[in-house]
């Protein structure tokens, strides 16, 4: 799946 | 997180320290863009923006604030603390050949249409290219400080470290951010040529790294 809109890398 | 993106991380925040005491303790920025360290300042502000919105971790949370404070006191000795050592002749990169594309591309790819999403994808397309400035520079002068070639090393390798965490979290949990991942396969490539001539003469000891 595409990245999520929450982005949990830096 | 895996062991890949820790390293990344690390290897990320020990290029930026590297550079800041480098300048700090050489008081000079002599040989540093000053215009890529900018362009960092700038991705870590239009990336972290959800810093006070969105609680991930308290590692992400600090390493956020860590980052974004190191940058911006990077920037501050090269334009302001030791502005008489800037080397502005050297450092004529057309940064606007970086952003106009970049800002466009954001525009037109990315995950949703919201300022938060579009500036988050502007600062992955705009990390890719950040240190064209600094590569420029070093290719203008035809020499390179070890300890400068150090600092690119590890940035150059923190983005080689997040490719491996991408495949690591593909496999182990379906995990794929695809403008992350083209993003930084770009940005890496931007390196290769680096990370030979880095190899091939830095680590052969050589006092600073003279281009061909």
């Amino acid at each position: 799946a595409q990245g999520e809109a929450l982005h949990d890398e830096l | 997180m895996n062991v890949f993106r820790l390293a990344g991380d690390v290897s990320h925040l020990v290029a930026i320290i590297i550079l800041l005491v480098k300048i700090w303790r050489s008081k000079s920025c002599a040989g540093i863009s000053g215009k890529s360290q900018v362009l960092f300042a700038l991705v870590f502000t239009t990336r972290y923006l959800d810093l006070f919105t969105v609680f991930i971790s308290a590692y992400n949370t600090i390493m956020k604030v860590v980052f974004l404070a190191m940058s911006y006191a990077t920037v501050y000795l090269i334009y302001m603390r030791f502005r008489n050592m800037y080397d502005s002749e050297n450092d004529t990169f057309r940064v606007e050949f970086l952003l106009v594309p970049v800002i466009g591309l954001s525009f037109l790819e990315n995950y949703a249409f919201t300022p938060l999403e579009i500036l988050w994808t502007f600062s992955i397309f705009l990390e890719a290219v950040a240190i064209m400035p600094q590569l420029f520079m070093i290719t203008k002068t035809g020499e390179a400080e070890s300890i400068t070639t150090h600092y690119l090393f590890f940035l150059g390798l923190y983005r080689a470290l997040y490719i491996a965490n991408w495949v690591w979290r593909y496999h182990t949990e379906e995990f794929f951010d695809q403008i992350a991942v083209v993003s930084g396969v770009v940005q890496t490539i931007f390196y290769c040529d680096f990370f030979y001539l880095y190899v091939t003469r830095v680590l052969r000891g050589k006092a600073k790294m003279i281009l061909p």
